[in-house]
C-alpha cells in the first residue's frame, strides 16, 4: 500500500507504504492538511572534552542511528468504531502508537521506550521528534509551568550575546505541559503528561525528550551514573528502565489553536480518576 | 484526614530539585517514588471511600439526576436511587479499587473481574471545572463477551482492541483493550456498567477492532 491512512472524524493521518513512517497530518475542522512525521532521535551522551553528560548536564556529542532497526517501520493497523491507530515499532525497545478518536480534534501519541541498549558503551538520549510544513522559522513557545507560553528563538538569548558552544542543548528548555510552534495560517503543539527537555531546532519541528540512560557522571554532585543497572533490588542486574508516556498533538489554524491546546493540556493535567467494584446481583 | 498528611509530606519532600529534576542516586530516587506512591495509595483509598459514600447515598434516595450521571450530593435533585436499583437489584455494597497502572493496560481487578464474569460497576472522576468527554480504557480477560450501560442503564458503545505487545512485555497475549466514550459533569462522577454475564436485551455488545499488519514495500 502506497499510503494507509488513520482517520475518525476531523483527523486523518497519512502513513507512508514504504518507509513506514507518518507522512501527513490533517484537522478537517480547520481545512488544514500538511506534511508530518514522527521520529525519534538518539543523542549520544557525550563523556568529554571535559565535561560528561549527567543528571545535572545534557551535553551530546552528535546523534546515532536508532539502534537494531530495519530500513523500514512495520505497521499495526487497528481500526474500530471508537479509535483508529497506527502501531510502528522504531526498534526492539521503542515503539509508538499514534491513535484517533472519532470525536476529538487532536492525536494521541502513545510512546514506550525501554531499556535503553547500552552495549556500544555510549550513554544516549532519546527525544522525539514531530516535523512538519508549519513555517515556524527558529521561533517556538514553551509554557512556564503551565502558564503563559514564553517565545523561544533558536540561538538567542533576550538578555546578552549568545556565543553557541552547545547548538542542541543550549536550545532545549524547561516543559512542564506545553511546546508550540505558528505560522500566520496553523498552530501545532504537543501537550506532556510530564515535565521534560524539549526545543524547536528546525522550522516546522517539535521536539522533547523522552528517555535517557548515560554511563558516566557529570561531577556535579550526585557521584553516580544515570544508569539504571539496579532498579528496585540492589544486587540483581536489570535491564533499566521502560518509560511509558501518553503525549497530545494538536494542528489547528492559528487562531484556534492556542484555545485547543490550552483544553488538551487541562486534561493532562487532570486525568480521570477511575475506580471499580464488583457487582452481584 | 490525616491519610492525606501522608501524601503531602511525600510531595513537599519531592518538591525538593533533585526530586523533580532526578539529580539524585538511584536510591534516593527510589525512596522519593516510595514516598509518593504510598501517599498515593493512601488518598485513592479515601477517595474510594468517597465514591462508595457519594453513590450509596443516591441508592438510599438522597437525588442526583436521573441520567445517571451523579453530582456532588448539594446539588442533585431528582432521586437517581430508582436509576440504580433499576439495573436488576444490584447489591453494591463492594468496596472501590483503583488501578494506577491502567496506563500500561495493567489491572488485576478487571482482568480477573472479567475473566471469572464478574459484572462490575466504574466509576469517572472529572476534577476540571468543566464538562468532560473522555474515554475509559480497561484491560480485561482475551475472547470476553461485555457491554456497557451508562448510570441510567442506557447502552454505551464500545470497543475491544488487541494489546500492543511492547505495553506489557511477555503478557499482553490474554489481555486485551475495553474502551470506552464517558461523559462527566464539571468537578463531578459519572457511573457506568461493565457487565459480563446477565447482559440485558437492549446491550450493546464490544465490537472487536480490526487488526491488520502492512509490511513497508
Amino acid at each position: 500500500e502506497a499510503s494507509i491512512k488513520i482517520s475518525d472524524g476531523n483527523i486523518g493521518l497519512t502513513f507512508d507504504g514504504s518507509s513506514g513512517l507518518m507522512r501527513g497530518m490533517e484537522n478537517q475542522k480547520y481545512g488544514i492538511q500538511m506534511e508530518s512525521s514522527i521520529d525519534f532521535l538518539v543523542y549520544n551522551s557525550s563523556n568529554g572534552q571535559g565535561q560528561n553528560s549527567g543528571a545535572y548536564i545534557f551535553r551530546p556529542e552528535g546523534t546515532l542511528p536508532l539502534l537494531n532497526r530495519g530500513d523500514k517501520l512495520n505497521l499495526t493497523v487497528v481500526e474500530g468504531p471508537l479509535f483508529s491507530e497506527m502501531r510502528q515499532t522504531f526498534a526492539p525497545w521503542l515503539h509508538l502508537s499514534t491513535r484517533v478518536y472519532g470525536n476529538r480534534d487532536w492525536a494521541e501519541l502513545m510512546w514506550r521506550v525501554g531499556p535503553i541498549p547500552f552495549a556500544d558503551n555510549l550513554g544516549k538520549e532519546i527525544s522525539m521528534r514531530v516535523s512538519s510544513s508549519v513555517s515556524s522559522g527558529d521561533e517556538f513557545y514553551t509554557d512556564s509551568n503551565g502558564r503563559d507560553m514564553l517565545k523561544r528563538v533558536v540561538n538567542y538569548r533576550p538578555t546578552w550575546d549568545l556565543q553557541v558552544s552547545e547548538p542542541v542543548a543550549g536550545n532545549y528548555y524547561p516543559l512542564t505541559a506545553a511546546l508550540a510552534i505558528h505560522d500566520d495560517k496553523s498552530e501545532m503543539a504537543v501537550l506532556l503528561d510530564r515535565a521534560c527537555g524539549g526545543t524547536s531546532l528546525n522550522s516546522g519541528d517539535l521536539e522533547f525528550m523522552v528517555h535517557r540512560r548515560i554511563l558516566a557522571d557529570d561531577a556535579r554532585g550526585v557521584g553516580e551514573a544515570l544508569n539504571e543497572t539496579e532498579c528496585g533490588c540492589r544486587d540483581c542486574h536489570c535491564a533499566g528502565l521502560r518509560v511509558a508516556g501518553t503525549t497530545g498533538l494538536v494542528l489547528a489554524s492559528a487562531t484556534d489553536g492556542p484555545g485547543l491546546r490550552r483544553q488538551v493540556q487541562a486534561r493532562k493535567e487532570s486525568p480521570l480518576v477511575t475506580a471499580f467494584r464488583a457487582i452481584t446481583s | 484526614s490525616d491519610v492525606l498528611d501522608e501524601l503531602e509530606n511525600a510531595v513537599s519532600i519531592v518538591l525538593h530539585h533533585d526530586a523533580i529534576t532526578g539529580t539524585a542516586k538511584q536510591a534516593v530516587a527510589d525512596d522519593y517514588a516510595k514516598r509518593l506512591y504510598k501517599g498515593g495509595e493512601g488518598a485513592a483509598s479515601l477517595l474510594n471511600q468517597g465514591f462508595k459514600e457519594i453513590i450509596d447515598s443516591k441508592v438510599r434516595g438522597r437525588g442526583g439526576d436521573d441520567d445517571g450521571v451523579i453530582r456532588p450530593v448539594e446539588e442533585s435533585s431528582v432521586n437517581d436511587g430508582d436509576v440504580l436499583q433499576r439495573a436488576e437489584g444490584l447489591d453494591l455494597d463492594n468496596d472501590f479499587v483503583q488501578c494506577p497502572l491502567l496506563n500500561i493496560s495493567t489491572c488485576a481487578f478487571t482482568e480477573t473481574s472479567s475473566r471469572s464474569k464478574q459484572n462490575m460497576q466504574v466509576v469517572v472522576y472529572n476534577n476540571l471545572a468543566q464538562a468532560r468527554d473522555d474515554f475509559v480504557h480497561l484491560p480485561i480477560g482475551k475472547e470476553s463477551s461485555v457491554a456497557v450501560f451508562d448510570g441510567a442503564m442506557n447502552p454505551v458503545a464500545s470497543q475491544i482492541t488487541g494489546l500492543d505487545p511492547s505495553v506489557r512485555p511477555g503478557s499482553s497475549e490474554d489481555v486485551e483493550d475495553l474502551g470506552f466514550a464517558v461523559q462527566i459533569p464539571p468537578k463531578g462522577l459519572a457511573v457506568y456498567y461493565v457487565l459480563f454475564q446477565n447482559i440485558p436485551q437492549n446491550a450493546t455488545l464490544a465490537q472487536r477492532s480490526k487488526t491488520r499488519a502492512v509490511s513497508p514495500n
